[in-house]
């Protein structure tokens, strides 16, 4: 069975991109490439954090989480009305 | 809304509050179920140009297009990829694939922080007057981040991500999460950055009072926002066939029960199941509630469901009884049928009634609206309550505000009770939770904003804080409806929201986005912590001796430490006002706690900053383990009064 997948919130160190590389999303594109073929961008965000968010398995989030420039891959929250 | 601008005394103090292009300058982000831009609280005559350093956009979608907008709703964003990523594609036939508002939530939240002037409102009659919002020449800007489906974390931050670039100057988030350390909670990871640009931060404390440690949004650099009640109800009594009768609310507005008392049943002896008490849907006998009015309990479903249900059942009329957990709380709703909601008490007498008479019988009298019922504000039950379950040594909610029984815009997709069966459509609601003083909190800062433009977030914040009340005209102290005793910081923060006041809080607790990462260190944030919530690295000073407790915040959470007796806060004063000499006066509530504060007198020249400690010496704690004792901290140059709750833990 196709392993599950759940939304992630990818927090990158912004200031770590790689030189090879022109701008971050690029970089984004690339590191989610090397763990996933199949993830895609839900959202890029630059203002109220540096990253993405992504749906990825919980072994794809665990081997993005040990690269270089990644600094946190959190499970994405329900939040309620009050 | 209508009545709270009269009780906040906004209706005294409009020449106080400017009228000039620094009040249409503000600009309101709500993130909610988006907006009904049709309702007249987004009339924008009167308004100016749209602000100069707006860069925010309306967008295109389902039944939503840029011509909705206008100099009042001047921004509407849609964010849904994360609610579909992780649900699938929402139901159109339900959901509008846009800004619109299909769940009025959204519209009675924005039209309650900004909302312009609109006479001949109402919600069937109930509430009538002319009904404003907090800041009526804000500008609002909507950010539709809640679905059906509920509302999603990367959608959330997308919204934030978006509202910053935009140029928004308050946020207001009536939405709440589990618990979380602020380095994993996307509002509060959202919100230090929103902080970072300026912008106030205003989020609702949660519904899950009146239960201890039950607060969400609790970041010390976002504003914790309580609920409380107005001067105003909607009484309906019940009148028992005993001849006795019991206060109850009710918004009904509909046909009329005959005049005479009618039969009367308990659903819990209506029903085969085991929890029919709580009229459930599917668990009524039709042929033991038909042509009766039947007592439900509260819990488990919606208050209005349980009233469509005894209606299909063939119900005449409903009863709803609080059970502990809301205790004598009273919140009305516009019932399907003529129904009425008495307390926990009542609800005993009641069912002591039905148990004891051979044939009982009722009558419900609705009497409309009624104001300057007293004492108010008197705590909401639902308000979620302190201790900061994160940070203790923050003292967490700030404060409350209007969150019982308001009435604001709505949404034409939907009824005002929100089930699909209620084909009515109203123009405004009535509703009730911490959703609703959120907002209200979120168009008092945008005033205070105004006035005071080159306020950082956490002045405003102070300001709202320090001049808030926790004693009625009468001096005594405000109540919580949880208990009908006084409530404590824990329940009410700094207390009850006074923007008259606020306006000229004489001195502030101002903070920097340092003062906040000061604070991180004091919570041994790692490099990577740092740069996941502040997007920065950061490097604390190994020399220094960093302590929660220093943060600036205009209230005091004291914890002893097993072992620690004496615990030393410190603080700076920054002078808002003219220069004036402010005296301190202090108060404990428990004698084995002694406080002083050092120097007592602090005299300020205008604009100019000033320290002082306070120190609190325990002689012993309480027999009880995690007691808490509670005192307040005022300054005062005789004119203003700059309040500080503190709470004191063991």
């Amino acid at each position: 069975a196709e392993p599950e997948r759940t939304t992630y919130i990818v927090h990158v160190a912004k200031s770590e991109m790689p030189e090879a590389f022109e701008h971050h999303t690029v970089w984004y594109q690339s590191s989610l490439k090397s763990v996933s073929d199949s993830a895609e961008m839900i959202y890029t965000y630059d203002n109220a954090i540096h990253g993405y968010a992504t749906r990825l398995t919980a072994e794809e989030a665990r081997l993005l989480e040990t690269q270089e420039g990644i600094l946190a891959v959190l499970p994405e929250a329900r939040y309620e009305l009050h | 809304t209508t009545r709270t601008p009269l009780f906040l005394g906004l209706d005294k103090s409009a020449d106080m509050f400017p009228d000039s292009s620094s009040a249409s300058d503000v600009i309101i982000g709500v993130l909610d179920t988006g907006v009904w831009p049709e309702s007249k609280s987004f009339d924008d005559a009167g308004l100016g140009p749209i602000p100069s350093g707006w860069k925010g956009e309306c967008e295109t979608g389902t039944n939503f297009t840029a011509k909705n907008c206008n100099r009042k709703l001047i921004g509407a964003r849609y964010f849904v990829s994360g609610c579909e990523a992780m649900l699938g594609p929402i139901n159109e036939t339900e959901e509008s694939r846009s800004p619109r508002d299909d769940d009025g939530h959204g519209t009675h939240t924005a039209s309650t922080a900004a909302g312009s002037v609109v006479s001949g409102a109402s919600l069937f009659g109930y509430a009538a007057g002319t009904a404003r919002g907090m800041a009526t020449r804000a500008r609002v800007a909507v950010y539709k981040v809640c679905w059906k489906g509920g509302c999603f974390s990367s959608d959330i931050l997308a919204a934030i991500d978006k509202a910053i670039a935009d140029n928004v100057n308050v946020l207001s988030l009536s939405l709440g999460g589990g618990v979380a350390d602020y380095f994993r909670d996307h509002v509060a990871i959202g919100a230090f950055s929103a902080m970072e640009k300026g912008i106030l931060v205003s989020c609702s404390a949660g519904n899950a009072g009146p239960t201890s440690g039950s607060l969400s949004n609790v970041a010390p650099w976002i504003t914790t926002v309580g609920a409380g009640t107005l001067d105003r109800d909607f009484p309906a009594y019940v009148s028992l066939g005993n001849g006795l009768n019991y206060s109850g609310v009710s918004l009904y507005r509909g046909s009329a029960l005959p005049d005479s008392p009618l039969p009367f049943v308990y659903a819990g002896n209506a029903s085969n199941a085991t929890n029919g008490n709580l009229c459930v849907t599917g668990t009524l006998s039709p042929e033991k509630v038909a042509g009766k009015i039947v007592l439900c309990d509260r819990g488990l479903t919606a208050r209005v469901q349980k009233g469509s249900v005894v209606k299909s059942a063939g119900g005449l009329g409903m009863v709803l009884s609080n059970t502990a957990a809301n205790g004598e709380e009273l919140v009305a709703d516009a019932h399907l049928l003529p129904a009425t909601a008495v307390g926990e008490k009542a609800g005993d007498a009641i069912k002591k009634y039905l148990f004891t008479s051979a044939k009982p019988t009722v009558k419900i009298v609705f009497e409309g609206t009624k104001v300057g019922i007293q004492p108010s504000p008197v705590v909401a039950a639902f308000s979620s309550r302190g201790p900061n379950s994160i940070t203790p040594q923050i003292l967490k909610p700030d404060l409350i505000a209007p969150g019982v029984n308001i009435l604001a815009g709505w949404s034409k997709s939907v009824g005002p009770t929100g089930l699909p069966v209620d084909g009515r459509r109203v123009d405004f609601n009535i509703i009730s939770g911490t959703s609703m003083s959120c907002p209200h909190v979120s168009g008092l800062a945008a005033l205070i904003k105004s006035a005071h433009p080159e306020w950082s977030p956490a002045a405003v914040r102070s300001a709202l804080m320090t001049t808030a009340y926790t004693v009625y005209k009468t001096g005594a102290k405000l109540q919580d409806s949880a208990t009908g005793k006084p409530s404590t910081p824990l329940d009410h923060g700094s207390g009850h929201v006074d923007p008259v006041a606020a306006l000229n809080p004489g001195l502030v607790y101002d903070l920097s986005v340092d003062d906040y990462l000061g604070f991180l260190c004091a919570l041994n944030y790692s490099s990577s912590d740092f740069l996941t919530l502040a997007r920065r690295k950061f490097q604390c000073d190994a020399s220094r001796r960093y302590s929660v407790s220093e943060l600036n915040y205009p209230s005091f959470g004291v914890v002893f430490g097993s072992g620690s007796s004496v615990v030393k806060h410190t603080r700076t004063l920054t002078n808002v006002g003219p220069a004036g000499t402010y005296k301190a006066s202090v108060t404990s509530e428990n004698s084995s706690v002694k406080i002083s504060v050092e120097p007592q007198v602090l005299s300020f020249k205008e604009n100019e900053k000033k320290s002082f400690s306070i120190t609190f010496s325990s002689s012993g704690s309480p027999q009880r383990v995690n007691a808490f004792g509670f005192g307040r901290l005022e300054w005062s140059d005789g004119k203003h009064v700059v309040g500080t709750p503190i709470s004191i833990n063991w």
